[in-house]
């Protein structure tokens, strides 16, 4: 139940409250437990400058890495398919996330390997800090994303298949320092259609996630074939510049209370009918307080 | 009270005596949602948050009538306090005009350290307003 529900003493601001204001006076059922705790030392900015507590001067903060700008174009687009011109989340039954990170990595080194035959682009060794993941997030799916470089000319009716391996190093583990979990997948896409490429990879990267690991280091081997390797060598070459290190995406469902949880949303719309077009109709399900009232209200304001 | 007020003040009476009646039941400035729309950059926040650009969370301004009923949807408990006060305590406060139902917002964020964030976040905008 939302703490706003329940009585508060005067100090208090609702759930921006922190335990170690007032341990004892603080109502025990307003108390956080630690795992929210957490979530409170992680609150978004927006929130977090409204506490009482969180009087930033967000200027005086330490200044923002910029963001990759493709990467940036991609999210402008998400947003612009998840919410409306308002910014109201889209109603929508496909996806459960409320939550979507994209990661650039942090250090790469591409080592080109030109193999006419199989047309090898280049293997890239990736480093992701999910430092910013919080506990609360629990991962939905993740992707590598894929960018081509548009303003490199690349024959439109070529037809590309590409064998994606990662392989993840475990620094962790001191028996098997190196050891590697390796996955390929095959990819087919058609370059006049598309400017991203989404690779799944959440068979592989959950366990480690879920593990709260911070640092996740892959490489990439992104190997193109196109067409005959023998009269495609400019193709290959056009391809290979067209290329670009892959972002990581998290898709995930935060589960503390700021996040909007849409299943609760369409379960509640489930319960309570829209308006019922016979008065005589029982309604179902009206099993809370709640949905009593708001029924009762809209056959109120219908009179 | 209308009985009282009547007597006290003997004058001309009312031109029209269901509008003056009305007064008692119905405040002049009820309660209800009313717009607001700002934007991120009057807050300095456009450096960090990319979208949206405007936000309107909208608010609840208004006196309560005596009865609410089930006009605000709102709970007995809000005539009880009603009675409390004009009865009983004055030191306990009247019912309050606030949100009774909000809707999300989805927010795209740069994260300090350059990662990008979409997040939905639940109860950022008032829709619906009640008497509590």
């Amino acid at each position: 139940p939302h703490s706003r529900d329940r009585a508060v003493s005067d100090k208090t601001s609702g759930f921006l409250v922190a335990p170690e204001d007032n341990p004892h006076r603080l109502n025990p059922l307003l108390r956080l437990p630690k795992g929210v705790r957490r979530g409170y030392a992680l609150l978004p900015p927006l929130l977090k400058v409204l506490s009482d507590q969180g009087r930033q001067n967000w200027e005086s903060e330490t200044p923002r890495l910029q963001p990759d700008s493709r990467a940036l174009r991609y999210m402008k687009r998400l947003y612009k398919m998840s919410a409306t011109k308002e910014g109201i989340p889209k109603a929508s039954k496909s996806h459960l996330y409320n939550t979507v990170r994209l990661f650039t990595p942090c250090s790469e080194c591409k080592h080109r390997h030109r193999e006419l035959m199989k047309g090898d682009l280049h293997s890239v060794d990736l480093l992701f800090n999910l430092d910013r993941v919080t506990a609360l997030e629990h991962l939905l799916k993740s992707v590598l994303l894929y960018s081509f470089d548009t303003s490199v000319p690349v024959s439109s009716a070529t037809t590309c298949v590409c064998h994606l391996s990662i392989k993840e190093y475990d620094f962790s583990s001191q028996v098997c320092p190196s050891a590697s979990h390796s996955i390929a997948f095959s990819l087919h896409f058609e370059f006049r259609k598309r400017r991203w490429v989404e690779v799944d990879v959440t068979s592989f990267l959950q366990p480690l996630i879920a593990t709260n690991r911070r640092n996740i280091h892959m490489a990439v081997n992104f190997t193109c074939l196109v067409g005959d390797p023998q009269l495609n060598t400019e193709q290959e070459s056009s391809l290979n510049v067209a290329l670009v290190p892959p972002s990581l995406l998290l898709y995930l469902n935060d589960t503390s209370e700021q996040a909007y949880h849409r299943w609760n949303s369409l379960r509640h719309r489930r319960k309570i009918p829209v308006w019922p077009r016979q008065r005589d109709t029982p309604l179902a399900d009206l099993t809370d307080d709640q949905g009593k009232e708001n029924t009762q209200s809209k056959r109120a304001s219908r009179r | 009270r209308r009985e009282e007020s009547l007597r006290e003040a003997p004058a001309a009476p009312p031109h029209n005596l269901s509008d003056y009646f009305k007064q008692f039941l119905f405040p002049q400035n009820e309660c209800e949602l009313h717009n607001f729309r700002l934007s991120f950059s009057q807050l300095k926040w456009d450096k960090w948050i990319i979208a949206p650009h405007r936000y309107s969370p909208q608010y609840c301004k208004g006196d309560c009538p005596r009865v609410v009923g089930h006009r605000y949807g709102s709970p007995v408990h809000t005539m009880v306090q009603n009675i409390i006060y004009e009865k009983l305590d004055a030191s306990v406060p009247k019912p309050s005009c606030v949100p009774a139902e909000y809707s999300p917002l989805s927010v795209l964020t740069i994260e300090p350290d350059g990662s990008i964030v979409y997040k939905e976040y639940e109860d950022m905008i008032a829709t619906k307003c009640t008497c509590r």
